[in-house]
């Protein structure tokens, strides 16, 4: 899991995520 | 011969058909990238900074409550909100405390018909079948849909833009080469009721007609009809950053000054310019439509990715 | 091919027109593009007394009903997480297939130097509630073993995050 630091009271994580042959950064916001 | 000319356009559209038959979605995606998804329960002002801070104009929507895909945040989104707030000056704290979830509201509010279900589709159907889904939506963009295998969950694997399919296209179609008609044979694109604004026009005018014609660029022309400028639908996300809503009583010439610095500009091309040569554009540069214009530059209509999709696949 | 570019449409050429008919229209800035860059960091971080660090994620794992392993001796440092995920699923799947609901994690302090630790999550797979295994269909070739779903993942991430925001 990667995570960004909270701004505004939003908060990022993101995880790279193998689908099928190719590499998919799945990046989730979501508030505080 | 103009008579060769058009038996290669006919092979050539041919052979596009068969190229977009044979390859999926998934083709299309690069071998790495990523995917910035937005939880329904975020504010619609966070949303809209963030957007801009990725210099994307849209991202997919996951309800995490019901664990599902809510459909695409886009520019019309944010125009919703827009003529929501002229019309009701006095709901600015609403507004300013609106999340995702409540978009749909305010679409139902303004009564903008925009179709409620996003229409998506699964990657590995043939590209073909995606240009087809958003012809009929008239959609410029498709969410790609998978599922988990373990818990069937839905996943987001990508959205594909009409602009993304083109460039596929212009970058692994030789045959695009011989799409050399002119485009005055081609009956394509518009060319009559084109509405335009000067720079004087108030934004919100332009705005409006955005809403009532359902377009995504209003051309701004001079005194003599000449062609100087264009606001395009993804120009509102720039007009109300931060949530402030006091620009909307800009002129559009004044509005288009918020434009970030590398905009890449308005491409113009003539009725005597090719497919072949449209699509060679489309591989170098975002263009996401092109303005006809004469000689001396005075507008005679536009052609959109759309258009040049629905030639490909109907014409 | 007159393909072009619009000169009087780049926002340079815009600029200098408009404020050349109106000089006040300076004030008006474009929208900056050079972002900050979104920094991303492995996990969080903490620069918290480690046996600390690991008391505020088992509070927060209660708070939010989570369950999880008793910690082996050798393995302190990791908590084996199951965490029912059932959001009220409004279209439940058509087929009725069996969908399992407990995810598990693997959370793992790490020390990256002294007094700076990193607390890292990792998905570990799906478990039904009654213990019965997720029935794999088939054995899964390369390309099918990956349509694996992260939002889950991420969506109790980002509740575990904030329940330790908060409480911190």
């Amino acid at each position: 899991l990667a995570t960004t630091s909270i701004k505004h009271n939003t908060l990022a994580v993101a995880c790279v995520v193998r689908y099928k042959r190719k590499y998919v950064t799945q990046i989730l916001y979501a508030p505080l | 011969s103009p008579e060769q000319i058009r038996r290669d356009q006919r092979i050539g559209l041919e052979a596009i058909r068969e190229f977009l038959q044979s390859k999926t979605s998934f083709d299309v995606l690069p071998v790495s990238y990523r995917v910035i998804v937005f939880e329904t329960s975020l504010l619609v002002k966070r949303a809209l900074n963030i957007l801009l801070q990725n210099s994307i104009v849209s991202a997919p929507l996951w309800n995490s409550k019901t664990s599902r895909f809510a459909g695409l945040l886009t520019s019309n989104d944010f125009i919703n909100v827009i003529q929501y707030y002229s019309q009701n000056p006095d709901q600015f704290q609403f507004i300013d405390n609106l999340t995702l979830n409540g978009l749909r509201d305010v679409e139902k509010a303004v009564g903008t018909t925009t179709s409620l279900e996003t229409v998506s589709i699964h990657p590995f159907k043939p590209l073909y079948d995606a240009c087809v889904k958003m012809i009929q939506s008239s959609a410029r963009r498709i969410p790609l849909i998978d599922e988990d295998e373990d818990t069937h969950r839905e996943i987001v694997v990508s959205v594909l833009t009409e602009y993304r399919i083109l460039k596929f296209v212009s970058m692994n179609c030789k045959e695009t080469k011989i799409l050399l008609q002119p485009l005055h044979e081609l009956n394509i694109g518009t060319m009559t009721n084109i509405s335009a604004a000067k720079l004087e026009t108030p934004v919100m005018e332009v705005i409006d007609l955005m809403i009532q014609k359902s377009i995504s660029s209003v051309p701004i022309v001079d005194d003599q009809d000449k062609l100087i400028n264009v606001y395009e639908a993804v120009d509102v996300l720039t007009l109300i950053k931060g949530g402030l809503y006091t620009d909307l009583t800009l002129s559009v010439g004044e509005a288009l000054l918020k434009r970030s610095d590398d905009f890449e500009g308005v491409y113009t091309c003539t009725l005597n310019d090719s497919l072949f040569a449209i699509s060679e554009t489309i591989r170098k540069a975002r263009v996401h439509r092109l303005f006809i214009v004469d000689d001396e530059g005075k507008l005679l209509g536009v052609l959109t990715l759309s258009d040049i999709l629905k030639y490909i696949l109907f014409s | 091919s007159n393909i072009a570019v619009l000169p009087s449409s780049l926002p340079q050429i815009h600029r200098a027109y408009m404020v050349q008919m109106h000089p006040e229209l300076a004030s008006i800035q474009p929208i900056t593009t050079k972002k900050s860059k979104t920094r991303w960091h492995f996990g969080i971080r903490s620069r918290s007394y480690p046996l600390d660090v690991m008391g505020e994620i088992y509070r927060a794992l209660r708070n939010l009903n989570a369950e999880w392993q008793r910690p082996s001796e050798e393995e302190l440092w990791t908590i084996k997480v199951r965490w029912k995920y059932s959001p009220n699923d409004i279209g439940v799947d058509s087929t009725q297939k069996k969908i399992p609901d407990m995810m598990k994690l693997q959370i793992q302090l790490f020390q990256l130097e002294p007094n700076n630790y990193l607390v890292d999550f990792k998905f570990d797979g799906w478990d039904n509630a009654d213990g019965s295994e997720v029935e794999n269909v088939g054995i899964p070739d390369d390309d099918a073993v990956s349509s694996f779903s992260a939002y889950p993942f991420l969506h109790l991430c980002t509740r575990l995050i904030m329940e330790l925001a908060v409480n911190s």
